[in-house]
Formats: structure tokens, C-alpha cells, sequence
């Protein structure tokens, strides 16, 4: 069991240094094992620094900066064994539009083997999805979908009402 | 694997009956404030077989139930109908195309179906054991997940390394 | 003390139920000590029904009214004493844009006895305020503060450097 | 009162000075991720008499200190000066005008000023102690704050009803 854990670590420790410099241009982290002699016990320390800075403890870093840091780390981990789909529930909220594009950039490369299902209120992150569906409770209180198309030149949606038996 | 469609009746808000289907690659989901976006979400983690009421934000598991609106009356039941393309192999079963049913009433009396036919809750979560979905693993990134990464309780950041393990 | 901590209490019950019904339009909500007779320790329980829903449970509201309620409360209690200043960082983030305009508008009710700086990366706040400065770091881990001008026409912000001596 | 100017130098990630000036209404602070909006909320709060580091992300107060990046080095002590107008005589002094001053050097060591005359940090927040700023009233709203008056931990609700009453 405890070569199985060492094991699963550096796998993760080398996807997540991967994926935190591709998320974070010029950025570099690393994973820690604060007890290294006691693998099944000992806590995980993630050090980060996105570009230029130095690296150090997590705290200093921003709101969006360790919410990245956190999705860098937990797509580590999906990687070791993908999962065949993959709900994500507003985990863009905190970030800018220029890291939205690069976590939505890093979705489209593992899309080929996750089927993905993206809720969210970003426009960027709407625009970069293959289809839209847009839930809307004209009732209140009742849920209704339709499906949206996204009229980029009209910067506008339009919808047609679906999913019905 | 892969999902194909999804069917709701009388779940949270869908008070009317909702099909919905997921391609390939990226759908997204979007809409107003509560008009039923996360239950849509719900609704899929509740088919693949979750057993805690609190992760669906309720007290009791027919706190799922349609609880009905000024306007409209509460239902008697909820019924969640999944169907899973499987053509690759991916689960353990013969079967190319899968059902996966579950149903609730207020008496808090469950159904659940696997091709129609009746089976055991166990049934449907031995189903998906092996392949890390409907555990606490990569199927569901939600934001409360991202802040238990990064807090220093290293104990949910641990938890993930040995699931994935 | 008692008699404070009720008179204080009330006042706050009385400012959050009309917060919330401007918030929320047509919504309605309540704060309940749930030991009267012991107000000094008794905890306090929020009730809230987003427009039209019927009255519950906090837990089962959605992510974005979840926020919006709790920013309702927050008002609720700076309206016992308002303070001159207050800063609000990215507290818009769970919210869409039409509960975004609702939240600008009750800033906009408080601004004439209080100066607010808020902190966002929403395209909606952004356009309500009455100047609007960015931060930049052109030179990486280094921070320079801009003045930033929304160009509505050309839906671009022009920038020029300010602020230095 | 408001504020009228905020200057600072070598604090967090500002190596270089800076002067900003608030009017009145809602000013609005923007720019992606880690580029420093929240350093600037801290800035403020830090001047105002914050004793605790851990409310600004650091394990020290010295950690408030430019630390430096790869381009360049670290700087020797952090300084934040706020000028307030008084004109109202909202704050217990006579002075129309008000300038806090803070400094901290590696060593720890610190400096506070009123209006350039050396004062103790007591001083400070003794100026602002009946008006609820720099205390954990609203003067800032932070999304940590929005969690934990919707969270059941009833403690930190309540609390904040205490310190309005
Ligand atoms: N059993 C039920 N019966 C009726 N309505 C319900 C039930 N359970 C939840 N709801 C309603 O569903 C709504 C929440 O929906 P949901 O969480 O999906 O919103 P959302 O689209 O994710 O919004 P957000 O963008 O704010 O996260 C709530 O307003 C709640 O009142
Ligand atoms: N002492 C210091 N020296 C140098 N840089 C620092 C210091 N303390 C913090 N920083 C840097 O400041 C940055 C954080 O800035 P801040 O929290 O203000 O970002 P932000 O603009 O609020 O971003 P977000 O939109 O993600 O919340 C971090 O990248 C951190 O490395
Ligand atoms: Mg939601
Ligand atoms: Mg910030």
C-alpha cells in the first residue's frame, strides 16, 4: 500500500507541475510530501509560483491564483485515471478572462476522452463550449431547457425550446 | 463511455418532464440564478447512485421531490432516467446501451432499474466501482471542492491522493 | 444587554425582509431567533423564498441566492450603523447579470453616506460606477495602477497611467 | 468622512509608489488575476490598524514586505499613508485633514503616525473605535464573509449581530 501511495504521488506530483505551467504561462509549483520518511501519514504541502515570482506558500498567492492552483491540482489527479465524463459546477467563477481561455483550452485537449458538461455565467467559457443549453424558469419555480446558439455577430442568444416528451 | 441522454420528472424544479442530450466534447449550461442549472447536476449524481441527502442540499433523500410553487402543486414522486452508451466496454456488463432508472416517493420508498428491470441500489453502484465515478472523484468539480484543496486541511487533500491510488 | 441585543435584532429583521424583497423581486424572507425566550445564546435561522418558491430552507436555495441573501443580511446589519467607507471584493462573482444590476442599484441607494471600492472582474459592475481603476503588472510580481475609461461604443477599456509621484 | 488619498510603498507586491485617489460614490478596481486589487484592500486595511497577519495571507507582518521577484530584489520595509477628510467631524479630533501613517521593517520593528507626529498603533485604532471601521464590521465584504453568515456555524451570525448592537 505504501508503494501504491508513492507511486500515485509522483504521478500526480509530475502531471500537476505540468499542468501548472501550462495554466500559468511561465509559472512553476510543486508538491511536497512534508514527511517524506512517512508516506501514508504525512500531509501534502503545495508550493506555487505563477510566473516570475517566487516560489512560496500558497496563502500569499490571489483568489484566482489558487483557484487555478486548485484545478491544476485536481485535473492532476483526474489524469491518472480519466474519468469517461466530468460535471464542472462554476469553477470559473474566480477567474479572469485570459485564465479562462487557458483552463477552457485545457479542457478541449482531454475533451477527446471526457465528455464534459460546463455550468456556468462566463461568456468566454459559453463560447468555447460545442453546444449550449440554456435552463430557464419562465414558471416560477419550474425548470424548462432550451437549447441556445450564440450569435456571436449579434453578441446574442437565441433560443429554441427543446427537451420535450 | 459516454452519456446520452437524460430524463426528469418531478426532480427539484423540473416539475415537467425534461430530455436532455449530451454530445461529445464540451456542452455547457447556463441560465439565471437558480433556475435549476446545479440540479441538472443533482439529478445525474442522484441516478449513478448517491446516498447522502446532504450532498443534494436536502434533509431527507424525498427532499428531492418536486415541493411545488404558489401556483403549482407538490408531486408525488421523482423519477430519473439516465441512458449510458457503453459500446466501448467501459463498464462491466455486456450490455452496448444502459439504462440506469431511479425513482422516489414521499413515503421515501426507492426504485431503482438497470434496463428496466428492477435491481438493487448496490446494483447500480457496483456498476460504476471500478471506474471512480459516483465517488467522491473527478465525475463532479464543483467550487467547495476547489476551496477544500486548497485549505490547510490536509486531510481532504490527502483523501484524494489515496482515492485516486 | 438584553434589551439591546433584541432592539438591535429587530431592527436587522425589519431592514433584511425589505433588503431581500428588493433584492429578490417579489421574494420574501425572515430571520427567526430559534430560542426566544433566550435571545443572549439563541442562533439565529435564516427562512428565504426566492420570488414565487414557498418559504425554506437556506440549503436549498442555488449558489448564486445563496449569496444574494447573504449580501442582503450583510446590508441588513451595516444599515444599523453605516459605515463612511466600504470596501466590497469580487462579492458579485456568484451572481448573474440581472442580479448583479439589483445589487449595483441598492449600492447605488447607499452611496450618497457611503464610498464604496469594489473589486470586480464583472463587465456589468464595471459600467456602474463612477470611475474605475486598473491594476495592472506589466512587469511581472510588480503592480501599477492605471485609470481606466469604458468605451461603451467601442465595448473597450482605454487606459492611461495615473498615480505615480 | 471619506477617503480622499492612499499612498503606498513597498507593500506586497507595489515595489514601486503609488498614489491613488478615491472620490466619492463607487470606484471601481479591475485587472486579472494576482495583479494586486486585493493587496491594495489590504493596504488599507493594514494602515487602519490590522493586527493580524493571518487576515492578510501572511504568516508574519513583515511578510507584508515587497519580498522581490527574479527581476528584482526585495525591498527593506513596506509604508501606507491615508488621507482622510474629516470635514464632518465624523472621527473624535479636530483636524479637518487626517494622515495615517504605518511602516514595518524586516526586523518587525514598526512605525505609526497621525498627521506625521510618531503615535503608537493603539492610537490609531482608538481614532476609529466607535465607528465600526477596522473592526470586523463592513467596512470589508469579502467573499469568506458571504460563507460564513450562510454557513450553520450559527457562531460567526450571531456575532455579527453583537458587534451591531
Ligand atoms: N424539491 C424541490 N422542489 C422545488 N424546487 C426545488 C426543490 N429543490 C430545489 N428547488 C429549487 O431549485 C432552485 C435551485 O436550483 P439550482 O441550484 O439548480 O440553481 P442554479 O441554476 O445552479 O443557480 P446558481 O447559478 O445560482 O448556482 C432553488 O431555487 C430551489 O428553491
Ligand atoms: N510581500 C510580497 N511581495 C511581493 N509580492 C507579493 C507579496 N505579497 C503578495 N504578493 C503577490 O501579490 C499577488 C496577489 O495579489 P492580489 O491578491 O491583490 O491579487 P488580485 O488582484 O486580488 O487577484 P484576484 O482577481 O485573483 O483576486 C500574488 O501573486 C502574490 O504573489
Ligand atoms: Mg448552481
Ligand atoms: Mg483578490
Amino acid at each position: 500500500a505504501k508503494e501504491m501511495f508513492v507511486k500515485t504521488f509522483e504521478l500526480v506530483r509530475r502531471n500537476f507541475t505540468r499542468m501548472f505551467s501550462r495554466l500559468f504561462e511561465g509559472g512553476e509549483a510543486d508538491l511536497r510530501l512534508l514527511e517524506p520518511g512517512n508516506p501514508l501519514d504525512s500531509p501534502i504541502e503545495i508550493v506555487a509560483s505563477p510566473g516570475g515570482k517566487k516560489l512560496g506558500r500558497l496563502s500569499l498567492l490571489s483568489g484566482g491564483e489558487r483557484a487555478l492552483t486548485a484545478i491544476a491540482l485536481l485535473f492532476a489527479i483526474y489524469m491518472v485515471k480519466p474519468s469517461p465524463f466530468c460535471i464542472l459546477d462554476e469553477v470559473d467563477a474566480p477567474l479572469d478572462d485570459a485564465n479562462v481561455k487557458r483552463f477552457i483550452r485545457m479542457l478541449r485537449e482531454f475533451a477527446d476522452r471526457t465528455q464534459f458538461i460546463v455550468i456556468t455565467h462566463n461568456k468566454v467559457t459559453m463560447q468555447a463550449t460545442d453546444r449550449l443549453y440554456g435552463v430557464t424558469m419562465e414558471e416560477s419555480g419550474i425548470s424548462k431547457v432550451v437549447s441556445v446558439r450564440l450569435d456571436a455577430a449579434r453578441n446574442e442568444a437565441e433560443s429554441e425550446e427543446i427537451a420535450y416528451e | 463511455m459516454h452519456l446520452e441522454k437524460l430524463q426528469i420528472f418531478g426532480f427539484k424544479s423540473f416539475a415537467q418532464k425534461l430530455s436532455l442530450e449530451f454530445g461529445p466534447g464540451i456542452t455547457g449550461v447556463v441560465g439565471p440564478n437558480g433556475c435549476g442549472k446545479t440540479n441538472v447536476a443533482d439529478a445525474i449524481r442522484w441516478v449513478l447512485g448517491e446516498q447522502s441527502a446532504n450532498e443534494l442540499r436536502g434533509a431527507s433523500m424525498s427532499d428531492v421531490i418536486f415541493d411545488g410553487t404558489k401556483a403549482r402543486k407538490r408531486l408525488g414522486r421523482a423519477e430519473v432516467t439516465l441512458t449510458i452508451d457503453n459500446s466501448a466496454g467501459y463498464l462491466p456488463t455486456d450490455y452496448a446501451k444502459i439504462l440506469i432508472g431511479r425513482k422516489i416517493y414521499r413515503s421515501g420508498e426507492s426504485e431503482y432499474s438497470i434496463n428496466k428491470s428492477t435491481c438493487r441500489l448496490r446494483d447500480i453502484r457496483d456498476l460504476f466501482l471500478d471506474t471512480g465515478i459516483g465517488t467522491r472523484t473527478y465525475s463532479l468539480i464543483e467550487r467547495k471542492m476547489v476551496d477544500s484543496v486548497l485549505s490547510d486541511s490536509a486531510g481532504h487533500r490527502r483523501f484524494m491522493f489515496e482515492e485516486a491510488a
